[in-house]
């Protein structure tokens, strides 16, 4: 299992 | 001008508490709504979203927007210094480049101030999309800490399956596996001991336990967490903050290799 980041769910305003 | 007046030291001290160990800084936006905060942690792993409205506090002036770049592991140290039972006031000019805490014993016989330094850090805002999620599971928060703790023992990822049966917490490692079903209570007399799952659709995640765990610290700010997932998003660990706000964690969950 790999680690996902939160960045990729949530885009940077 | 910034002031912002509450009774209760206690909650201030525990929100530190909740966000010390995921942050070493963040920012404390202030507005006339009220004191928002949202940083990930260093790893950019999971979010801290907290929010106090500005009417659960007693007094509250904020004449202009102010940011204020806090070092927690410093401001830990000054709530330290309050009493539970002391109201603490937090204060600064407009772009000021320090903020002072005040402690005042109920009877007023001792009040303490604290300045501390600022910090500038740079903000960066993630955009948090509203999301119908395909399960919400409410239950007692001191339930949900000791299975993150128990749990942890055994593996370093933890698997919530969400049915419309109730919520299974899974771990295996090295020494062998753990299961915890939680089925929905039927009747409790009580809101603050029920487990009730509302689901949509079920769901089942992986998440890393050290986050959850840190995650718990929460747990002496609300009676009930709220856990919101669906497939393949963020899980939401929400704990309320009395009357005044609430406090989200957003965790990514770990994926297949």
């Amino acid at each position: 299992m790999s680690q996902t980041s939160i960045t990729s769910y949530f885009s940077k305003r | 001008m910034f002031e912002a007046r509450l009774v209760q030291s206690s909650i201030l001290k525990k929100v530190l508490e909740a966000i010390k160990d995921l942050l070493n800084e963040a920012t404390f936006d202030c507005s006339d709504s009220g004191i928002q905060l949202q940083a990930m942690d260093n790893s950019h792993v999971s979010l801290v979203s907290m929010n106090l409205r500005s009417d659960g506090f007693d007094k509250y002036r904020c004449d202009r927007n102010i940011s204020m770049g806090m070092n927690l592991g410093s401001m830990t140290k000054i709530l330290k210094c309050a009493a539970n039972e002391d109201v603490v006031t937090m204060k600064a000019q407009d772009n000021a480049d320090t903020v002072t805490f005040v402690f005042e014993s109920p009877n007023q016989e001792k009040v303490s101030d604290y300045e501390m330094k600022l910090m500038n850090l740079d903000q960066e805002h993630l955009g948090i999309p509203e999301t119908e999620y395909a399960c919400v599971v409410r239950l007692p928060a001191g339930e949900f800490a000791r299975i993150c703790r128990d749990l942890s023992q055994f593996g370093e990822s933890v698997v919530i399956s969400c049915t419309k049966e109730g919520v299974k917490f899974s771990s295996a490692g090295d020494i062998g596996s753990a299961n915890i079903k939680l089925a929905q209570t039927s009747n409790v007399d009580k809101e603050e001991l029920a487990v009730t799952v509302e689901m949509q659709e079920p769901v089942t995640l992986t998440f890393a336990s050290r986050y959850l765990n840190s995650f718990t610290k929460a747990t002496s700010l609300s009676n009930v967490v709220q856990l919101s997932m669906s497939p393949d998003v963020p899980l939401v660990v929400e704990y309320r903050i009395g009357e005044i706000g609430h406090i989200r964690y957003y965790l990514a969950p770990k994926i297949e290799d």
